[in-house]
C-alpha cells in the first residue's frame, strides 16, 4: 500500500462501511452487491483481454462472448430481480455499454409496460431465453427528440391484416440504436400509424429483422452498423432501412392504444405513454451520471494524495497535489455533486417505480410531472457530470490521457448520454413546457402539488426580479 | 422584492430557499419573456422560440433546486453525526458552488448583494479545508472494486507508477523490440536519402 493513501485512510473523521451502506440504500444491499461482484470477478468465463489494446471488431467480439456468458451464469445463479441483473451486468461490462443493453434495458421492459396479455404470451418468453433479440428502434437518421418530426410509417391494411412498416426517405432510415447492427433479429420500431386515412401519430410495433435460425436480414430490411463513433466501441450502434415490411396486426404493442381488425383506431388515455421506456431510461441515466462522477471523482481524488508535485513553501518537500487549494477547487464540488445526484438517482428511481405502480392501476394524474422531470434532471445531471468528468481528466495533469487512468473511456462513454433518450435542450425546454403550464395554473388561483408547489409559494411572496 | 440580507450561509434550509426563490424567478421571467413577444404579435410558437434561452434557463434553476432540496432532504435521513457532519459539509459546497457559479442569476434576481457573493467564496474556501482530511475516505465509501474501476491512477493501493509502467509494457507496439515498420519503411528510406 503507498503510505501517503494509506495515512489518508488514517485521517477519516467517520465510518467509510456505514456510508457506503447510506449510498447502497442498506447493508443488505450493500452485501448483495460485494456477493455478485465475487462471483463475476473470480469468474474465469469473464475473463478478457485488455479492451484498451484491441481493435473495435474484436471489443465487439469480446462483448458478445461476455454477454453470452452473463446470460447463461444469470439462469444458472437463478437472478431474475431488475437490480441484482443491472449489478451482475455491471461487474461483467464494468463501465462500459455491451451489445444486449438494448435487449435488457429497452427491449424487454417496453414489452413489460406496452404489450397486451396475449403479446406476452408470445414474445416475452422467446426474448426472456435470446431466441428474440431485441431492440429499440426509435431515432432516425434525419430526425432525433422530435417525435412528431420521425417519418417511418405503419400503414394497416384490413384486407391481410397487416401492417406495413416503410421507410419513404433516407432521412427516414432508423439511425443509431444499440444491438441493432450485428446482435438483434427484432426492434422494437416507432412509426406513424396510418389507419382508414389518417394519422394517429407515433406508436410502437414490433419487427422482425432478421432469420431466428440463421440470423440473415428479412426481405425488405437493410440492416447493419453506423461504424466507429466517441466510445460505445462493444456496441454494434445500427441503421435500419424497412421498404414496405408487412408485419401482423398482431405486432403494433397494444396495451394502451389499439387497431381493431377493420382498421378502427382507439386512442391511448395518455400519448405520453407511448415514451414510457424512455422516461424509464432517462430517470436510469440520472443514476448513471451519478455513478460516472463517483468514478472519476474516486480517480482524481486517489491519484491526487500520490501525486507530488512542485512545492507551497520552499525548500520544503513536493506536497501531495490535493494540498493545492486549486486542486480542491477541482475535485471537492465534483466530489459534492457525485453524492448529490448519488441522492437525486435514488429519488427519481423511486420516483419512477411509485409513478409507474399508480399507472398500471390506471391512475395517470403524476404521469406529466414524471416526464417533465425526468427529461431536465436527466438534462442537467448529464451537462454538469459532462463537464465535471474532464475537469477530473485534466487535474491528473499528462497522466489523465492515458487509457490507462480510464478516465478518457468514462468520458467518451458518458457523453452521448447528453444526446441520447432526448437532446439536453429539447429535454430542458419539455420541462420548461410543464413549469410555464403549473405557472399559469398557479397564477390562475389553482394549488399546485409536487415539486412544482413552490411556484404557488413564489406567488404568495410576490416576489419581483430586480435589475442591476 | 425578495430580501437579500441575513443570510445565513451556514444553514443549508437558507440555501435551499435561495434556489427555490432563483426557479421561481427564473420561471416567472421565462414566462414574461413570452408574454412580451405575445404583446408583440407574435405567434404562440414565436413567443416559445423567441424566448427559449430564458426557458432552459429557468428549467436548469428549477433542476438545481430539486438536486439541492433533495440532498438537504437526504440529510434529514441520517442519523450518525459524523456522516451527517460530514455530507453536510459537501452539501453545503454543492449548493455554495452552485450559486458562485450562478451568481449572475442570484445578483440580478436580488437574492444576493455583492458583498455576498464574495463572502460566498470564502465559505466555499472553508468548506474546501475543512473536506481535505476525509477525501480520501469519501470516495473509497463509493466502494468501487478495482477491477470495475480499471483505473490504475484510481488503484485502492495507491501503488501508481510501477502498475502504469507494468501496463505501458503490456501495448501491441512493444510485443517485438523492433516494430516490423522500421525494416518496411525507415530502414529503405534512409538508404534513399
Amino acid at each position: 500500500m503507498n503510505p501517503d493513501i494509506l495515512n489518508e485512510r488514517q485521517k477519516a473523521t467517520f465510518d467509510i462501511e456505514k456510508l457506503t451502506n447510506i449510498l447502497n440504500g442498506g447493508p443488505e444491499k450493500t452485501k448483495r452487491r460485494r456477493e455478485i461482484e465475487t462471483m463475476v470477478l473470480n469468474d474465469p468465463d469473464f475473463n478478457e483481454q485488455d479492451p484498451n489494446f484491441l481493435s473495435r471488431s474484436e471489443r465487439y467480439d469480446q462483448a458478445v462472448r461476455k454477454s453470452a456468458q452473463m446470460i447463461l451464469k444469470l439462469r444458472e445463479y437463478g437472478i431474475a430481480d431488475p437490480e441484482e441483473i443491472y449489478c451482475y451486468k455491471s461487474c461483467v461490462h464494468p463501465g462500459r455499454p455491451e451489445p444486449l443493453d438494448l435487449h435488457l434495458g429497452m427491449f424487454l421492459p417496453t414489452l413489460l409496460n406496452q404489450a397486451t396479455p396475449e403479446q406476452m404470451d408470445r414474445f416475452f418468453m422467446p426474448a426472456w431465453n435470446l431466441e428474440i433479440i431485441g431492440t429499440y428502434a426509435q431515432t432516425e437518421m434525419g430526425h432525433g427528440t422530435h417525435l412528431r418530426g420521425l417519418e417511418t410509417t405503419a400503414t394497416y391494411d384490413p384486407a391481410s391484416e397487416e401492417f406495413v412498416l416503410n421507410s419513404p426517405t433516407v432521412s427516414s432510415i432508423k439511425w443509431w440504436p444499440g444491438g441493432l447492427g450485428k446482435t438483434s433479429n427484432h426492434a422494437i420500431v416507432l412509426a406513424q400509424l396510418y389507419t382508414q386515412g389518417s394519422c394517429h401519430g407515433l406508436h410502437a410495433f414490433i419487427v422482425p429483422i432478421r432469420d431466428m435460425n440463421t440470423h440473415v436480414p428479412l426481405p425488405g430490411i437493410v440492416v447493419g452498423d453506423i461504424g466507429p463513433k466517441f466510445g460505445f466501441s462493444e456496441v454494434d450502434n445500427g441503421f435500419l432501412k424497412l421498404d414496405h415490411v408487412r408485419i401482423p396486426r398482431e405486432n403494433m404493442l397494444m396495451k394502451y392504444a389499439k387497431v381493431d381488425p377493420d382498421g378502427t383506431y382507439f386512442k391511448p388515455p395518455s400519448d405520453k405513454l407511448t415514451y414510457g421506456t424512455m422516461v424509464f431510461i432517462r430517470s436510469m441515466i440520472v443514476g448513471e451520471s451519478a455513478r460516472a462522477l463517483a468514478k472519476s471523482s474516486t480517480i482524481a481524488i486517489r491519484y491526487s494524495v500520490v501525486r507530488h508535485q512542485s512545492e507551497i513553501r520552499p525548500g520544503e518537500p513536493e506536497p501531495q497535489i490535493l494540498d493545492y487549494q486549486t486542486q480542491q477547487y477541482k475535485l471537492f464540488p465534483v466530489l459534492a455533486m457525485a453524492y448529490a445526484f448519488t441522492f437525486v438517482g435514488h429519488y427519481m428511481n423511486q420516483t419512477y417505480h411509485r409513478i409507474t405502480g399508480d399507472i398500471h392501476q390506471g391512475d395517470f394524474s403524476e404521469l406529466p410531472e414524471l416526464h417533465a422531470l425526468s427529461a431536465g434532471l436527466k438534462a442537467f445531471t448529464t451537462w454538469a457530470a459532462n463537464s465535471a468528468i474532464e475537469v477530473c481528466r485534466m487535474s491528473c495533469g499528462g497522466h489523465g490521457y492515458s487509457r490507462s487512468s480510464a478516465l478518457p473511456d468514462i468520458y467518451v462513454d458518458f457523453t452521448p448520454t447528453c444526446t441520447y433518450e432526448g437532446e439536453n435542450t429539447v429535454m430542458m425546454l419539455q420541462t420548461a413546457r410543464y413549469l410555464m403550464k403549473s405557472y399559469r395554473q398557479s397564477r390562475a388561483g389553482q394549488q399546485l402539488h409536487g415539486i412544482v408547489s413552490y411556484l404557488n409559494e413564489a406567488e404568495h411572496q410576490r416576489i419581483q426580479p430586480q435589475l442591476i | 422584492a425578495a430580501k437579500s440580507t441575513g443570510i445565513d450561509f451556514n444553514d443549508l434550509s437558507s440555501l435551499v430557499e435561495l434556489y427555490k426563490l432563483r426557479a421561481a424567478i427564473l420561471v416567472e421571467l421565462a414566462a414574461k419573456s413570452i408574454q412580451k413577444e405575445l404583446q408583440h404579435k407574435k405567434s404562440q410558437e414565436d413567443a416559445w422560440n423567441n424566448s427559449a434561452i430564458d426557458l432552459v434557463r429557468a428549467s436548469d434553476a428549477h433542476c438545481h433546486y430539486v438536486v439541492v432540496k433533495l440532498f438537504a432532504d437526504k440529510l434529514g435521513e441520517i442519523d450518525a453525526a459524523p456522516i451527517h457532519s460530514v455530507l453536510l459539509t459537501l452539501a453545503r459546497l454543492y449548493a455554495l458552488h452552485g450559486m458562485s457559479n450562478n451568481s449572475g442569476d442570484f445578483l440580478q434576481a436580488g437574492l444576493l448583494e455583492r458583498s455576498q457573493v464574495i463572502e460566498v467564496t470564502s465559505y466555499i474556501k472553508e468548506l474546501l479545508s475543512e473536506l481535505r482530511p476525509n477525501a480520501v475516505a469519501l470516495v473509497d465509501a463509493f466502494d468501487f472494486h478495482d477491477r470495475m474501476l480499471n483505473s490504475i491512477l484510481g488503484r485502492y493501493d495507491g501503488n501508481v507508477y510501477e502498475n502504469m509502467f507494468e501496463w505501458a509494457r503490456r501495448s501491441p507496439l512493444n510485443s517485438t523490440e523492433v516494430h516490423e515498420s522500421f525494416h518496411k519503411y525507415l530502414k529503405p528510406l534512409r538508404s534513399k536519402l
